[in-house]
């Protein structure tokens, strides 16, 4: 079986000095193994 | 006596030759897919190529074939007998059996294992506000943004199908004529009575115009495809604290959802029965779609125990439309937090 998982987030930096970059980045690559509740992405 | 004779011969030969057809077959298969995962072990991407087994699926009984399994493996097994099934079971397919919530001789059917809960604190959830986590156990086969006309996402190298198809018309993802999405987004919105409906839309039209000055950022759309071997642990989970607003179940058919099959068969995921939940979490629209296959055609909600998958189909499955159904208590849906159990791939 096969969950795909669809969703909004940040693609872009705010601009003002001080503001951290909220651009939404997955840290997993095709074909790691992931378990419930690891971070697909921030 | 004679012609007796000769059909005595005669029968045991032809068994013979068709299982050594099918051993042939079989074999000539196994050095394919042993190809193909060197290839892919080199970083080489796997093309999408339909072939004559792939069109051939159409023609058999698959859900009549998964329900039979599902039949199968609810059969009560015998105390005894329990652990030495599911260790079986678990050497087959890789489970961890260290992890299983219960001792093995209280799962009473091979199907009640497969939906098994894991120990306390088997699966620690990433507590960071800013991240989203994994909704199941898998291996991470496709992920990425959303872009341009369409909004198409890659089944495999060569072949993508569009998130539209695989959502439905969405209430939350409302399509113009040409098979954008369109965009109201403001971080300000939130539902209402009258935007219940459709209060999210998303826009994928590039190039992206969007005013430096404001201070909210730009949002896109992303996704992330998961495979679930049948060793795996099959309970869904939330990926985000979240509301749930709209439940849609598509019969669709059940082709194999394996390696093989995304490489084979056309239209895999919006073909093949699912469930899709959709609804909004602290940065937009969220849908999670859980899609069946033969040997794992059901999908259980705990959120909505009633629903039913599965089920024999009578008509012709492409006409008809998703069964909805609007999670509407006092307008803000379902509530789930991060972690939170949702639901639950079984066999049969």
């Amino acid at each position: 079986s096969t969950v795909v998982l669809v969703f909004q987030a940040p693609i872009s930096k705010l601009l003002h000095e001080g503001d951290s970059s909220q651009e939404f980045n997955f840290n997993v690559k095709c074909g790691d193994r992931i378990k419930v509740g690891e971070a697909l992405g921030r | 006596g004679n012609s007796k004779g000769d059909s005595s011969y005669l029968l045991p030969g032809a068994t013979v030759a068709t299982i050594l057809m099918l051993g042939a077959l079989h074999a000539r298969r196994m050095y394919d897919d042993k190809k193909i995962e060197k290839r892919q072990e080199k970083g080489i991407e796997v093309e999408f190529q339909p072939d004559v087994k792939a069109s051939f699926m159409s023609f058999l009984p698959l859900r009549s074939i998964s329900r039979c399994w599902g039949q199968l493996t609810s059969m009560e097994i015998p105390a005894w007998l329990r652990p030495h099934v599911y260790k079986a079971w678990a050497r087959a397919f890789h489970s961890n059996l260290e992890e299983a919530a219960l001792p093995l001789d209280k799962y009473t059917s091979l199907r009640e294992f497969f939906v098994r809960a894991l120990k306390e604190g088997s699966r620690p959830i990433d507590t960071d506000p800013q991240c989203l986590v994994s909704p199941v156990d898998g291996k991470i086969l496709r992920f990425g943004e959303l872009k341009g006309a369409g909004a198409m996402i890659e089944q495999v190298k060569g072949f993508s199908y569009p998130v539209f198809s695989l959502l439905g018309a969405s209430s939350l993802l409302p399509t113009t004529a040409h098979g954008n999405v369109q965009e109201e987004t403001s971080e300000s919105i939130k539902p209402t009575e009258k935007s219940k409906k459709s209060w999210w839309r998303v826009s994928l039209a590039s190039p992206k115009v969007w005013d430096p000055t404001s201070s909210c950022p730009k949002k896109g759309l992303f996704y992330c495809v998961i495979y679930l071997k049948p060793g795996d642990y099959n309970r869904i989970h939330s990926p985000a604290d979240w509301n749930i607003l709209v439940r849609r179940h598509f019969s669709g058919h059940l082709y194999p959802v394996n390696e093989r099959a995304t490489r084979t068969i056309r239209n895999l995921y919006i073909e093949n029965e699912r469930v899709v939940l959709e609804g909004v979490w602290q940065e937009g629209f969220m849908a999670l779609a859980a899609v069946g296959a033969t040997n794992i055609g059901s999908i259980e909600l705990f959120i909505e125990p009633e629903l039913q998958t599965n089920k024999p189909i009578k008509k012709s499955l492409n006409s008809e439309p998703p069964e909805e159904r609007v999670y509407d208590c006092e307008g803000v849906g379902k509530v789930l937090k991060k972690g939170d159990e949702l639901g639950a791939f079984n066999m049969g």
